[in-house]
């Protein structure tokens, strides 16, 4: 691991004291390549590279650790701000009704799956949410949110005729406000980002329907593209906050990082397995360790 | 690398960073970047152009090197078990086979192998009433293995040509799941001696290094006979394959491009290599 492969680099450097920059060089080869390795988008860790050696060159090397753990710590440091914990927000709180959460992303991230996740959070917190299944492309989907719904013991409203997804919204507010349904938890197709048709529509949706969360769903093995998809996602549709699923898995993750570094928005929740109990708030510092491998 | 120029550091740094945002991951990039050094270091390769050309029939030759003639002569029940982590396009990608199968006048039988997720069944048995093939399943919640033994047993008495398994997604690391799918896999072996025929991972193009492992460890545990990349009509390159063709003997079969039942394409690796380059 880095930690390892570092200590391994330093053995054979004789600096003590200070951190030269061919020491600092070397170490940052290593870590560049380990943060590609975990996924993290080529630029990013350009960038982020940068941003360590410039904390690292001539710094004392302090008393209780070796070099190797020195440069470790400022990366350690670096990757936290990043995550930003600044902006950690921590669970959603909905607020008002009608509060309106929509899940987006590509196909097969986990958003029907997650939608479910959220509704079960939320049910636990004494909350009365509806599910709304706005995808009527993908076979069975209206299905698949109706049973997951039924599982946790929730509402799910889907389309009664040949509607299209605004109406469908807009007719599932309705019960909402009837019911007193509160939070409206939006289920979307999955779709590129270069989909310029599937794009518009969900622009539409947003438009129209004025939800006070947009997250994205992303699968937690995304490669190098995470950057292009979050970007284009948040550029054109504008998200609220980003949803990293299948963490259970033994993907690094560097998705996160690359995502959360060019949208700047946090990261709500993990998704950590298929059941509906398997989601978490986030936690930087664990992402950081995962990353690092 | 516009037009045809000399050999530059920029050139190279440029390229390193084309393959790396392809996926094809820093181990593989660094010995397809090392082979174009040796060859411009004996001038076998001399500008930017020649640069192009061969990293291009250095990619196709890694990719080319596990693909086999597929001659489609099976002996009939021809068996496949379709594979992969969560979402990577299984259900959907077992439609785009049977309809292509089911126009090349093949008689399938499609298998409802996922009786977990919610919904699975109903997925596919659209599809299969979309295309027009016979459909397997049970209840859900019920044995996968003992849904797919059914099947078996029923295409063999029947005289399908193709019967082709549907699995739940998993997470290769999870032993117990894993446990499951070689159950199924010696189940279907109990009632014809070779079968499965073929176990088709499938591995989406918007997958990063992960797939490596997806792959070692479905292989190990299955043996993996071809593999399927999906979601090719994204944005993503899937270069992550050039690795994994590097380093294990699968042939990758086929691509998926949409979520239609035409979009799925026999694979071809000079095509593939050249996609990956612009
Ligand atoms: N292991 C694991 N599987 C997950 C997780 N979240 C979702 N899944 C699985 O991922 C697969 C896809 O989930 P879906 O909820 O259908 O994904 P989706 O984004 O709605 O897919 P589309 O609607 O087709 O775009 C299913 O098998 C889910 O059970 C997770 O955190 N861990
Ligand atoms: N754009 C595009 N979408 C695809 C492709 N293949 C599958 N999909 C979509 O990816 C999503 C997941 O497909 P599924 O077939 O349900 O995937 P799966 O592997 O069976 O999922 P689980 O059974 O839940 O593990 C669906 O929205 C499909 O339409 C493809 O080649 N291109
Ligand atoms: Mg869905
Ligand atoms: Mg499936």
């Amino acid at each position: 691991n880095l930690a390892n492969k570092l200590e391994g680099i330093f053995k054979k450097l004789r600096s003590r004291g200070r951190l030269s920059e061919s020491d600092v060089n070397e170490a940052l080869r290593e870590i560049r390549v380990t943060l590609l390795e975990a996924d993290v988008n080529f630029k990013v860790v350009k960038r982020f590279i940068e941003q360590v050696r410039v904390k690292a060159i001539g710094q004392d090397v302090l008393k209780s650790l070796t070099p190797g753990q020195q440069i470790i710590k400022i990366v350690r440091d670096e990757l936290t701000m990043l995550m930003d914990p600044g902006s950690l927000k921590g669970p959603i709180k909905p607020a008002a009704f009608p509060y309106i959460i929509f899940l987006v992303g590509i196909q097969g991230s986990g958003k029907t799956t997650t939608v479910a996740k959220l509704a079960l959070n939320f049910k636990k917190e004494g909350f009365n949410p509806l599910l709304v299944a706005t995808d009527v492309k993908r076979p069975a989907a209206e299905e698949q949110l109706e049973i997951l719904a039924r599982q946790i013991g929730v509402g799910a409203f889907r389309r009664q005729g040949n509607e299209g997804p605004v109406a469908i919204c807009q007719n599932a507010l309705q019960r909402a406000q009837l019911n007193k349904n509160n939070p409206i938890i939006v289920d979307t197709a999955g779709r590129f980002h270069i989909d310029e048709e599937l794009m518009a529509e969900l622009i539409g949706l947003k438009n129209n329907i004025n939800p006070q969360e947009v997250l994205l769903v992303a699968d937690a093995t995304t490669g190098q593209e995470a950057v292009n998809i979050a970007s284009t996602f948040n550029d054109r549709l504008g998200i609220d906050g980003i949803i990293l699923t299948k963490l259970d898995g033994d993907a690094r993750g560097g998705a996160a990082l690359s995502m959360k570094e060019v949208t700047g928005k946090p990261i709500r929740y993990i998704g950590i397995g298929e059941k509906l109990d398997a989601i978490e708030p986030f936690y930087p510092d664990r992402l950081t360790s995962r990353i690092l491998g | 690398f516009k037009d045809r120029g000399k050999i530059t550091q920029t050139l190279l740094d440029e390229l390193e960073e084309v393959l790396i945002m392809a996926d094809l991951g820093v181990s593989a990039t660094q010995k397809i970047i090392g082979h174009l050094q040796e060859k411009i270091r004996t001038n076998e390769v001399k500008d930017s152009e020649e640069v192009k050309d061969f990293i291009k029939t250095l990619i196709a030759q890694i990719l080319e090197k596990n693909e086999i003639e597929e001659s489609h002569k099976w002996q009939p029940p021809h068996v496949i078990m379709v594979i992969g982590v969560n979402g990577v396009g299984k259900t959907t990608t077992i439609g785009k086979l049977a309809w292509r199968l089911k126009k090349e006048g093949k008689k399938v039988l499609l298998a409802a192998g996922d009786t977990f997720r919610a919904a699975a069944i109903d997925q596919l048995e659209i599809w299969a009433q979309k295309i027009g093939v016979d459909f397997i399943k049970h209840q859900p919640g019920a044995d996968p293995s003992a849904v797919v033994f059914d099947a078996i047993q029923a295409g063999k008495a029947r005289g399908y040509d193709i019967i082709i398994a549907d699995t739940a997604g998993r997470q290769h690391t999870k032993a117990n799941l894993m446990e499951e799918l070689k159950k199924m896999k010696r189940v279907i072996g109990k009632v014809i001696p070779d079968a499965p025929h073929e176990v088709l991972l499938v591995l989406d193009a918007n997958t990063g290094q992960n797939a490596l492992s997806q792959t070692n460890l479905f292989h190990q545990n299955l043996g993996v006979t071809g593999i399927v990349l999906t979601k090719l009509d994204g944005s993503a390159k899937g270069g992550i394959i050039v690795n994994i063709a590097d380093t294990f003997d699968i042939p990758i079969k086929y691509i998926g491009l949409g979520e239609e039942l035409d979009n799925l394409q026999e694979f071809h690796p000079a095509l593939f290599a050249s996609a990956l380059l612009t």
